[in-house]
């Protein structure tokens, strides 16, 4: 069982402990206001009530014997933040996660000892822009540094009725298939129906591309904004 | 070009604005707080001043015309959120995206008329838990409402030096191997060096899984978790 700390509980800290608790960890819970402290009690392992940019307060919950540590505190107190993530990056943790709310506030947070740097606002910001600038493009996961992503794209209408092969999408487009989504209606016996979302991640060939399917593919942001601006 | 309004400038309508901007989007920005409309007024396409609670001022700005709007008035005021986003949806915009800070907000917003409902502190604090509690798995997309899943995990050790058609990872985890993440040392002819981050996204039966090698795969989140914890 992995063990963690979050320091700060505002909207976002509060969010971290309780998600961390339900997925099995062991979670301990820090702000210095009694009152949240007392609120977060049943949703986590243990909430303590303490000022965290005192360092013999941090000693005495044996901080440094964690797998990591969340330091969660926000725009009103961005001095307690950076004392904080220093003095827990002295206690050598071995992960060490802060949140930032300004550039510069993250790159302190890197120079004091931070080994990853969040900022919940921005970091959402940017992926709900990518997604509804380009609606064509559902989501968008960037696996390396050189900018192979992967992303879902619903089919442009051109292909409708084509098998994989037919479209030929890897040679002319630059994308690797890798799955196709597709939502069908499913009618039960008492007369009302829904729709049923299944994933072939397997896709043959010789499959043929419906409309409105989504296709997982894999490939540059370049051929992948392309190929999604084909209906345009 | 898609047309936006982002409606209530915090720290994350500001950084919305700014991405659909820097994307290419034409947006409109809006805030009943001058200096903030004054502030952000370089980086979109235009900014206004205004109450949008009131619908004579949303109809002076032809919002109706629009593609999406996304009302991002958070926490302090819930109530101009709640109410900007009802006098949105009589418009008749076709897309509808609104910021939530609480379950019962996002339950309001969406009986109001919001297409989509995001809340930027619990959806980065699911995401984050999901990582740092199970460490091998290092992202995951969920992909179908049946739970199947996109995830790169940490290839456990047992697999160090066997070749995919050896380590047979679908028939004995019912995992399908889409790509592999590998890090390489790359040297400079100045002396210094530096790591490449690439992936191989048609992985041939015969290729060898390294140490440290990621793993992209397909699956359910139950048979990625089991697989991920291999090394446990
Ligand atoms: N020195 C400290 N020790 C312990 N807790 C602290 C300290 N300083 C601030 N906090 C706590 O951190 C929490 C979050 O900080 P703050 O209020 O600055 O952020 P916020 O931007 O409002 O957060 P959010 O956006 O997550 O709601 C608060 O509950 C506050 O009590
Ligand atoms: N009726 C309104 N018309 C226009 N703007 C509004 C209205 N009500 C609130 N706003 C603006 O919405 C913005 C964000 O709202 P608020 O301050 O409630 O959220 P917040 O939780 O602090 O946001 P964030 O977490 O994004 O910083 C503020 O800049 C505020 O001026």
């Amino acid at each position: 069982m992995r063990r963690f700390a979050v320091i700060g509980l505002g909207r976002f800290g509060f969010h971290v402990a309780q998600a961390l608790h339900d997925r099995g960890a062991e979670v301990v819970a820090i702000d210095r206001d009694p009152k949240i402290v007392e609120r977060i009690k049943l949703s986590v392992t243990s909430a303590v009530c303490t000022d965290a940019t005192d360092e013999d307060n941090l000693r005495s919950l044996s901080i440094q014997d964690l797998d990591a540590v969340v330091i969660t505190i926000g725009a009103e107190s961005v001095e307690s933040s950076i004392l904080t993530t220093a003095l827990i990056a002295r206690l050598k943790v071995p992960h060490i996660i802060a949140r930032a709310t300004s550039d510069l506030h993250a790159q302190i947070l890197r120079l004091v000892g931070a080994h990853e740097v969040v900022n919940p606002e921005s970091d959402l910001a940017a992926r709900m822009a990518q997604r509804i600038a380009r609606p064509a493009i559902l989501d968008l996961i960037q696996l390396s540094s050189d900018g192979y992503s992967l992303s879902e794209i619903t089919a442009p209408r051109r292909f409708n009725g084509k098998t994989l092969a037919q479209a030929n999408i890897r040679k002319l487009y630059g994308l690797n298939i890798l799955g196709i989504k597709r939502r069908t209606r499913r009618f039960h016996p008492d007369g009302s129906e829904d729709f049923h979302e299944y994933v072939d991640h397997n896709p043959a060939p010789t499959d043929v591309i419906q409309d409105r399917d989504i296709l997982l593919c894999i490939g540059t942001i370049e051929d992948i904004e392309r190929f999604s601006q084909l209906d345009s």
